[in-house]
């Protein structure tokens, strides 16, 4: 379902050029469970803001689901985001003067289902993240674990069928960690293909698959 | 240095009321080095807040180096924050629009020590947490981990009597926060007293005392 090859990401800057990623070939299929894991700034959120059509590579190619997507317009790639990728950001990125629960339901506003069916959804998301009871709050009335929360149930109420998690347990303790690791690998069950990064060993040994980067590069890749 | 007497935070919204701290009772020596964990939305980042002098208390006294701080100014209260207390937030909260270093250095303006001694002191601070060569970033240039590190980077440019950390490993691989860890030990070791929220069990053992949070009440008190 993803395919790099030979996908590099460089950011031109005064007097130096950072290469965030170097020559990426990668192959994920449908249904797989893996997690990224590597050195803090090996690249790890760069290939996922790749993979997730937040971002565009500086060399290779990229085709999700078959298809090469450096070739679609801005608003064709917007389009796929919001309909085939549940996206969970390393800071969350909740829009501030939107309580928890207006900001699990944006997602659903491209496709417009009913306001009742919306609400529905996404507190049935809030749910399942345990964050019901702080529907009303906005993001600074909440914790940063639950921030986190939030932003993993906004990603999974559109129904994805590939989920890309941005270190989704870094602000949770162990047994709220597990909870959520429990969720994405129930929705795994269902055919969903899950792709996440992680610090945490505990996480990496949950998943099928491992992958390892480090300076920009695939250094390993193990099945559990 | 730290004295918290029935201290209890309240945030009242609609139809409910929040009770995120409810009567703390907690003395922490001058000198300690000591880990509050508990479950995410349990208090910690807000006892943090209050012994940061970043948020006030609704019921109860807090006693900062034997001095009752409610009954300071918000200006006294500033002042005492940016010469004795060095906070690293768990979210972070960098300028978007400075560079690495010249967030690092942001602490020093109020004193000024010369331009020379700033910029000196700031690089060492990044240095000591592996972000030299970063330095000249902007915090959206950074990954989730780098940011961080420049945010430990800043908490310690000061030379506070005091280190308040809100998960300072939070988004870093193993090793990278066993590097923070230690760099936060050794300053302890020269008598800074060091206070850190942490979900991770290992920092908690590196700690030579552990307090646990739930719902707003200390639930346990263990000394390693
Ligand atoms: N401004 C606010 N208004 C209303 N409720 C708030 C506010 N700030 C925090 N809370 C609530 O207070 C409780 C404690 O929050 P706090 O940030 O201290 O938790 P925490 O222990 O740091 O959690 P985490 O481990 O997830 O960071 C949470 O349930 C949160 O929803
Ligand atoms: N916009 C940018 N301009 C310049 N350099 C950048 C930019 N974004 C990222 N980088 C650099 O690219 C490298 C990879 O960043 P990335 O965010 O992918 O790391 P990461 O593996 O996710 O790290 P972490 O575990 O700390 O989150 C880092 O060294 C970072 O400094
Ligand atoms: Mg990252
Ligand atoms: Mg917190």
């Amino acid at each position: 379902v993803i395919r790099f090859a030979g996908v590099s990401r460089t950011y031109p800057m005064e007097g130096e050029l950072v290469e965030a990623l170097r020559g990426i070939d990668l192959e994920i299929e449908q249904g797989e469970l893996m997690a990224i894991m590597g050195p803090s700034g090996s690249g790890k959120s760069t290939m996922m803001h790749i993979a997730g059509l937040l971002d565009t590579l500086s060399r290779g190619r990229y085709e999700l689901e078959g298809e090469d997507v450096s070739s679609l317009s801005k608003n064709q790639r917007a389009d796929i985001r919001n309909r085939r990728i549940g996206f969970i950001f390393q800071s969350f990125n909740l829009l501030a003067r939107c309580s928890a629960l207006e900001n699990v339901e944006l997602p659903m506003l491209y496709h417009r289902p009913g306001v009742a069916e919306r609400r529905e959804r996404a507190m049935a998301a809030l749910e399942a993240v345990g964050m019901a009871d702080r529907a009303q709050h906005l993001p600074r009335q909440l914790s940063g674990g639950q921030q986190q929360r939030v932003a993993v149930a906004r990603a999974l109420v559109n129904r994805p069928a590939l989920i890309l998690a941005d270190e989704p347990t870094g602000n949770l303790d162990t047994r709220t960690g597990r909870e959520i690791i429990r969720l994405l690998s129930s929705l795994h069950q269902q055919g969903i293909t899950v792709v996440l990064v992680t610090h945490d060993p505990e996480v990496g040994r949950a998943m099928r698959r491992r992958i390892f980067l480090r300076d920009g590069l695939l250094e390993r890749d193990e099945a559990a």
